[in-house]
């Protein structure tokens, strides 16, 4: 385990908790897009189905365990015990734009052909463009709260700082999985546009608003 | 060689 590893998985967590607290606290979960939520609930699910085929360390286990946990109680906070507040009219994005393709390219290119590996691969597919429609609902209304910039920031950074781990590991590991580089380099490219807003407006002190 | 079957990361 590198340090951009290690910090990339803190940065994951964080954001995680961010917004499981920022909807807890405030008992809305309003400029949050559900659909988003929706497909990280997929994404983990399909991803760490190797849970009970698959040991690797305690910490991999726990923080997998985590993730699915809370991306499980986010949905259920924005679909169930704080729906009232959901902005559904503004969370329009169509994800099955995203599902079937990413579903289509994941039994075309793949490590191997094996129903555990083709759900791996889905999920880092789907991975890559599951933010889309909050980065969607966020250009709609034109704005987003600060707690909730940080949370996109926090989760955008860790497919960033995991690009330095796969550069880390092919250097001194020799080990790289094509796959998950080009998802995540795509993956942190759509961030590029949040990052400069973020740098330039809720880094000083501004709320994240777009120009009309 | 490719060794991505190997999902050690998160």
């Amino acid at each position: 385990m590198n340090i951009f590893r290690f910090l990339g998985d803190i940065s994951h967590l964080s954001a995680i908790i961010i917004l499981l607290l920022k909807i807890w606290k405030s008992r809305s979960c309003a400029g949050i897009s559900g659909k988003s939520q929706l497909l990280f609930a997929i994404v983990f699910t399909t991803r760490y189905l190797d849970l009970f085929t698959n040991f690797i360390s305690f910490y991999n286990t726990s923080m997998k365990v985590v993730y699915v946990a809370s991306s499980y109680a986010t949905v259920w906070m924005i679909y169930s015990k704080f729906k009232a507040t959901y902005d559904g009219n503004h969370d329009t994005f169509r994800v099955e734009f995203l599902i079937v393709p990413t579903a289509i390219l994941s039994f075309l290119v793949n490590h191997d052909f094996t129903p555990l590996e083709i759900l791996w691969t889905f999920s880092i597919y789907l991975e890559s463009v599951a933010i889309l429609p909050q980065l969607f609902m966020v250009s709609k209304t034109g704005e987003a709260e600060t707690i909730t910039s940080h949370y996109l920031f926090a989760l955008g950074i860790y497919r960033t700082l995991y690009l330095f781990n796969w550069i880390w590991r092919y250097q001194f590991e020799e080990f790289f999985d094509l796959i998950a580089i080009v998802a995540g380099l795509v993956q942190t490219v759509l961030y590029c546009d949040f990052f400069y807003l973020y740098i330039t407006k809720v880094l000083k002190g501004k709320k994240l608003s777009l120009p009309a | 060689s490719v060794n991505g079957l190997k999902h050690d990361e998160l």
